[in-house]
């Protein structure tokens, strides 16, 4: 069955603490960038629990990129504030991405393409 | 709207749905509050398809099995405390919906702080269902919401995603409350 794959727990004063990460983008270090590549591991954006960094490489702009367009936001790759302010919402803990394709985004159909 | 991959979904024998809220779960006096919340939340999904739900008293053989959880609560999947992750449910036809017991949870009236349950139990029951989430921010089945906001009726996206999944219910029109937007209409951008 599909199902939600959690293993992330932030409390209350984490959760906060990605404020401080609005602004990064890639080849940057930043603490706490483990806690964004956690979360987007909980809903299927980065598929393979690595070692996890701060560091902002090439998986987490992927990833991020990916989390954006599914959410309708400038697919930027960096962590702008709209991004962060997003990924501080209450949400659903079923995962956007199972196995690695992106549920939210689906293909378009016929039609769109008759058009 | 989206599938699970899949496209799981309740077999074609299995039309008319049982519910059971986990037994002890809410008070004497939220008891009726909270069980009306979730007959109107089976019900909005009830007019726009073929299915059907009826609470049970037994939780053990209900088809939807309903529980409020903290922490770590055994389906290896532990909730986080307060807001981050509200609930999850499990695709067809599993029919398990869990939802975070530290949520301040809110049945009735409204609050800004809290995180109102019935729109929480439509989305949910949706992926009970086998919808996936959607992209498209009016829908039931965009993944995240704030609090002290209310978004309980379907959607266009949302009837047709169940409607592919299980047909339609001929004894109602459309239900939607929000149709797609203006932006969809021209650009196609979106998930239909």
């Amino acid at each position: 069955h599909a199902h939600p794959s959690l293993n992330f727990n932030l409390s209350g004063s984490a959760w906060s603490s990605f404020y401080n990460l609005s602004g990064c983008h890639k080849g940057e270090h930043v603490p706490g960038l483990t806690a964004i590549k956690q979360y987007l591991h909980t809903f299927g954006y980065i598929p393979q629990n690595l070692n996890f960094t701060d560091d902002f490489d090439d998986s987490l702009e992927s990833a991020i990129k990916t989390y954006q367009q599914n959410f309708r936001l400038n697919a930027t790759g960096s962590l702008d504030s709209g991004t962060v302010r997003q990924m501080m919402s209450p949400r659903c803990g079923v995962p956007d991405v199972v196995n690695g394709t992106t549920t939210m985004m689906r293909s378009r159909g016929l039609s769109s393409v008759m058009r | 709207y989206t599938f699970f991959p899949g496209n799981p979904r309740w077999p074609v024998w299995k039309r008319n749905l049982t519910y059971a809220i986990r037994p002890g779960t809410f008070s004497t006096s939220d008891d009726t509050a909270a069980r009306a919340v979730f007959a109107r939340a089976f019900a909005r999904w009830a007019a726009a398809t073929t299915l059907s739900f009826t609470e049970s008293t037994s939780y053990s053989t209900a088809d939807i099995r309903i529980a409020f959880f903290g922490g770590d609560h055994g389906d290896g999947e532990p909730f986080d405390g307060a807001l981050g992750t509200l609930a999850h449910a499990f695709s067809p036809p599993d029919g398990r919906l869990h939802l975070d017991a530290a949520e301040l949870w809110v049945v009735s009236g409204n609050s800004r702080l809290g995180i109102d349950l019935e729109s929480v139990a439509v989305h949910e029951i949706g992926h009970v269902l086998g919808l996936g989430h959607s992209s498209d921010e009016a829908a039931i089945m965009f993944p995240t919401i704030t609090t002290g906001t209310r978004r309980v009726e379907l959607a266009t996206d949302d009837i047709m995603g169940i409607q592919e999944l299980y047909g339609a219910n001929s004894n109602a029109g459309s239900t939607a409350s929000s149709p797609v937007t203006q932006e969809n209409e021209q650009n196609g951008a979106g998930n239909k």
